[in-house]
């Protein structure tokens, strides 16, 4: 474990925290994608289907559950919590999110390291967690305005990735980690997705005003 | 040791 893996898992963490305070503080998900919460908790499902199987550390088993267990309580509460849902952009949520699972599914068949259902399936999660974030970004498009948690959680988000891209880097150089194309190369795409929210959200940070993207 | 390491991430 290197210090960039270390630090995204926690930024990721604290993006889920972030998250959680928003919908249980203000009792809201006014500007969440419940279709990009849906995306997150397939990909989870799908990646740690070795949870009960494999055992690496208490930490990776920890995290696997911490991480379903949010992103599960997370769709709950934006479906079924009788306030939390009335607040819920359903209007404004309207990508095509199906169209984004179907695509991974076929690319996974495509492309992978070895035809076997734990394999497929782990690699269909890389993919769908590239994508996962566009019906969030697009949501937030069509916002007017962005309340400063929804920002914090997507800026967070978007950087636990690219640490994890350091880690690769890192393990690779370091620990002659072998060279991962389908990780990495998802890795790169969904952090590149971000390149303009990250544009926005630090100009808005440094000119102290609130955060708005192009429609 | 390889599998051990391959999937060791979240």
């Amino acid at each position: 474990m290197n210090l960039f893996r270390l630090l995204g898992d926690m930024t990721h963490l604290l993006s889920i925290v972030v998250l959680l305070l928003k919908i249980r503080t203000v009792k809201s998900c006014a500007g969440i994608s419940l279709k990009t919460q849906e995306l997150y908790v397939i990909v989870f499902l799908t990646r740690y289907l070795d949870l009960f199987t494999k055992y690496y550390s208490v930490y990776n088993t920890a995290m696997k559950l911490v991480f379903l267990g949010t992103s599960i309580g997370i769709v709950w509460y934006m479906r079924y919590h009788k306030v939390v849902k009335q607040t819920y952009s359903k209007d404004e949520d309207t990508f095509k999110h199906y169209f984004l699972i179907l695509l991974s599914i076929i690319l996974a068949l495509l492309i992978h390291r070895a035809f076997d259902v734990i394999e497929v399936l782990w690699t269909f999660s890389l993919y769908l967690e590239a994508v996962a974030i566009l019906p969030q970004l697009v949501l937030l498009q069509k916002s007017r305005n962005i309340d400063t948690l929804t920002g914090d959680y997507v800026f967070l988000l978007g950087a636990y990735r690219a640490l994890y891209i350091l880690n690769w880097v890192y393990r690779f150089l370091m620990e002659n980690h072998k060279f991962r194309w389908i990780p990495w190369i998802s890795g790169l795409v969904q952090t590149a997705l971000y390149a303009d929210f990250f544009y926005y959200y630090i100009k808005s940070w440094k000119n102290r005003e609130k955060l708005k993207l192009p429609a | 040791a390889k599998v051990k390491k391959e999937k060791d991430e979240l």
